[in-house]
């Protein structure tokens, strides 16, 4: 007997797997000696190409560009970490404690170690371990880096109402997706939803390394990451 | 809004800033 057809994806999860950026990779600079700060400069880097990937990739959120230019500047300038290390999270589900910064990029402890990464990588690995556990799907991943966006929690909201609209339509776009794909656990939607403050406690360890990096003044930062993380 | 002129820049239009 041939197993029953999987019911259609909503609308919002087929569009948010459509408009998913491709990859981008780390591209290393091998004239650079290997060291903490040629680690460093690498994922700085990587970071200000993801940002405005990120940015472009917001605006496909349906709802999300109908917001006023104010209140998407604010909700990217609170999330865009939280994006970052769940993208960073999703791609390292593979593998067995190592963190895929990109698919030219992954880094075992040993690596952090020796790349100053240790205290980035110890900080991620616990979100990646809770999402292994949970088997997350990529029309889940998507779902979520959408919803953290639009979660942000951001003090400076104009037009509390239309991204209150904006949550609804993604949290219901996530509950449909797991009521039709995973009957068998009704609370699955809410075990992802819950995975949020980790993401968050993740995320603001990771503004905090970054920021102290840009404080010591070592590692060349673009502007765009530069703006991103002074807006913290 | 000045402060912010790389965001703000890219979410308004779909030109590449000029200084990445």
């Amino acid at each position: 007997i041939p197993p029953p057809a999987k019911k259609p994806l909503t609308k919002i999860v087929s569009h948010l797997l459509v408009v998913e950026p491709e990859k981008i990779y780390a591209m290393p600079d091998p004239t650079m000696p290997d060291g903490d700060v040629k680690a460093l400069t690498t994922l700085c880097d990587l970071a200000d190409r993801e940002l405005v990937v990120i940015i472009g990739w917001a605006k496909h959120i349906p709802g999300f560009s109908t917001l006023s230019l104010a209140d998407q500047m604010s909700l990217l300038q609170s999330a865009w970490m939280e994006i970052l290390v769940l993208s960073i999270v999703f791609r390292s589900l593979p593998c067995e404690d190592e963190i895929v910064y990109a698919e030219d990029y992954v880094v075992d402890e040993e690596q952090a170690r020796i790349s100053g990464l240790l205290d980035l990588h110890v900080a991620i690995l616990p979100l990646a371990r809770r999402y292994k556990k949970l088997r997350m799907e990529k029309e889940e991943f998507v779902s979520l880096k959408a919803i953290a966006l639009a979660n942000s929690d951001s003090m400076h909201i104009e037009n509390i109402e239309a991204v209150q609209r904006l949550q609804d339509s993604l949290h219901e776009a996530l509950q449909d997706f797991e009521g039709s794909q995973h009957p068998e656990d009704p609370r699955r939607a809410g075990k992802l939803l819950m995975t949020l403050p980790l993401l968050r406690q993740t995320a603001t360890k990771a503004v905090q390394h970054f920021y102290s990096i840009k404080m010591q003044g070592k590692i060349p930062m673009h502007k765009l990451f530069l703006e991103m993380l002074e807006a913290k | 809004k000045e402060k912010h002129k790389i965001l703000h820049q890219l979410l308004q239009n779909n030109t590449s800033p000029v200084d990445l």
